[in-house]
């Protein structure tokens, strides 16, 4: 549907930002390293079923292109860009984060194995952990315009999974309390950044005409 | 509805 394939665009959008962020100033500042350390554990745990279990060509890819993506970007910041990267403003206590979604997964899983264990945890996981970013972003003060740009198109694919999840419980008669509940938690977390961002691109491109 | 993960999701 509809929903789903924009959530999906926006997510493959905002990676594209990203590595183009990277690559055409050659640093990695202003971005959290700890976030997307946690993407790489977001995505590794999630997709997981692709050596059990086969989708859609269309899902094998974005997933493979997902934990990829999120592997080089690690790489760019810890060795390729290293020397200009600095961390001593990246310090937000991830352990929290982490230990919170572990919570979270084994209160609330639809089977008790390690594979549904570990999907659910990247769902919390996932909610949560852009916030060493926001974070970052707060202490840092300013940040470029491409960043923000990244931070909204990654907001956005999980907010435009919701209308997704509601098409699915009406066409398909299928819920996914789950991802509904952690994704409904991450717009949460995002909701602040969007409108911030909504209140500069209005002021910026809309209201700022000569 | 039936309770499920959807798992052919990203």
């Amino acid at each position: 549907n509809l929903f789903r394939i924009a959530g999906d665009i926006s997510h493959l959008v905002s990676i594209l930002i990203l590595l183009q962020t990277i690559e055409k100033g050659k640093t990695t500042s202003g971005i959290s390293l700890k976030t997307q350390i946690l993407y790489v554990v977001v995505f590794v745990t999630r997709y997981l079923d692709l050596l059990t279990t086969y989708v859609s060509l269309y899902n094998s890819l974005m997933k493979i292109f997902f934990i990829a993506s999120s592997v080089y970007v690690v790489w760019l910041m810890t060795s390729k860009y290293n020397k200009k990267f600095k961390e001593d403003q990246d310090v937000f206590p991830v352990k929290y984060l982490v230990g919170g979604s572990f919570v979270m997964s084994l209160l609330f899983h639809y089977k008790f194995t390690f594979s549904e264990i570990l999907w659910s945890f990247s769902l919390w996981l996932e909610a949560v952990c852009i916030l060493p970013q926001l974070f970052l972003l707060q202490k840092t003060g300013e940040a470029k315009a491409i960043t923000t740009h990244y931070i909204f198109a990654l907001g956005l694919y999980r907010a435009l999974y919701i209308p997704n999840w509601f098409y699915r419980y009406y066409s398909e008669n299928r819920l996914d309390l789950l991802s509904v509940s952690a994704g409904l938690l991450q717009t949460t977390i995002y909701s602040d950044f969007f409108y911030v961002y909504y209140q500069k691109v209005l002021k910026n491109w809309g209201f700022n005409l000569p | 509805a039936e309770a499920s993960p959807n798992h052919d999701e990203l």
